[in-house]
């Protein structure tokens, strides 16, 4: 039995709208210490990493494990029909047809009930080993966010230089070229705008914008943007919750 | 010339 709460339904929302468009089927696997997901969209080039903890719930329990197939835009045609201050529940039972979505207005008593059909999801798990990464930026996903749609409008693809004191994004296209300049620096009166960079090498990488440009619709989750970055491995972006995260590995375009 | 890689060139299947 699968009964897992949230608090407002709001989160679980942002959760699958930071995904839902890049992959659309899901296995959602329920376990004891809470519910992990992955996806790699149709192309492989990105691969979408969800861990939601058992703290992220008003309440939680499975007594046994369960994976819950499901259709993302099936479960976003749900998720509109609650309201964001609802709570949540998802119920399944050991060998779920479907999940139960319950949505509870406590302040009226209005209780929504809607069922979702599970699907048989034939998708590989993908060892993902801890990588070495060669940088490590932290920044606020709102400035990640500006900066990737402002560039992408120049061109497919996007480069991002790090070195030493410097965070450099450029794009150079057909209508001309835009670049944006960062350093790290510490905001003491709001520390949620500091831009906090680790760096054992400089790294000069080249990703797809329109990858990029799915993987900020994850910052709704988070104030904060975790992106690690390796001349030899995918990179990595994160979106962490109050208990676990959501993370996006992008590979990287080579010179040919 | 660029050329776009893959996920499943770095992660193994499990």
């Amino acid at each position: 039995m699968l009964e897992a709460k949230f608090e407002e339904a709001s989160l679980f929302k942002k959760i699958i709208d930071g995904f839902k468009d890049c992959v659309q089927l899901v296995n959602f696997q329920c376990k004891e210490d809470g519910i992990i997901a992955q996806a790699v969209d149709d192309s492989r080039v990105l691969l979408v990493s969800l861990e939601i903890g058992i703290e992220a719930f008003q309440e939680y329990r499975c007594d046994h494990p369960v994976t819950l197939g499901i259709d993302l835009n099936s479960l976003s045609k749900v998720l509109r029909c609650g309201n964001n201050s609802d709570t949540l529940t998802l119920i399944a039972d050991d060998t779920p047809d479907s999940v139960l979505l319950l949505f509870e207005d406590t302040k009226k008593d209005r209780i929504a009930e809607y069922s979702l059909k599970l699907m048989d999801i034939d998708a590989d798990f993908l060892k993902i080993e801890e990588l070495a990464y060669d940088t490590t930026l932290l920044m606020p996903s709102s400035e990640f966010t500006k900066i990737v749609r402002d560039l992408s409008q120049f061109s497919d693809s996007l480069n991002i230089m790090i070195t030493k004191e410097t965070i450099k994004f450029v794009a150079d296209g057909d209508i001309g070229s835009g670049s944006v300049i960062l350093k790290p620096f510490v905001n003491m009166d709001k520390p949620e705008e500091s831009i906090k960079l680790e760096m054992d090498q400089p790294v000069d990488l080249t990703f797809g914008s329109k990858y990029l440009q799915d993987i900020v619709k994850g910052s709704a989750l988070s104030e904060k943007v975790g992106v690690r970055l390796s001349s030899e491995a995918p990179a990595l972006f994160q979106f962490d919750l109050k208990s676990g995260y959501l993370q996006f590995f992008l590979a990287p375009k080579f010179n040919d | 010339k660029s050329k776009q890689s893959t996920i499943t060139e770095f992660f193994p299947r499990e």
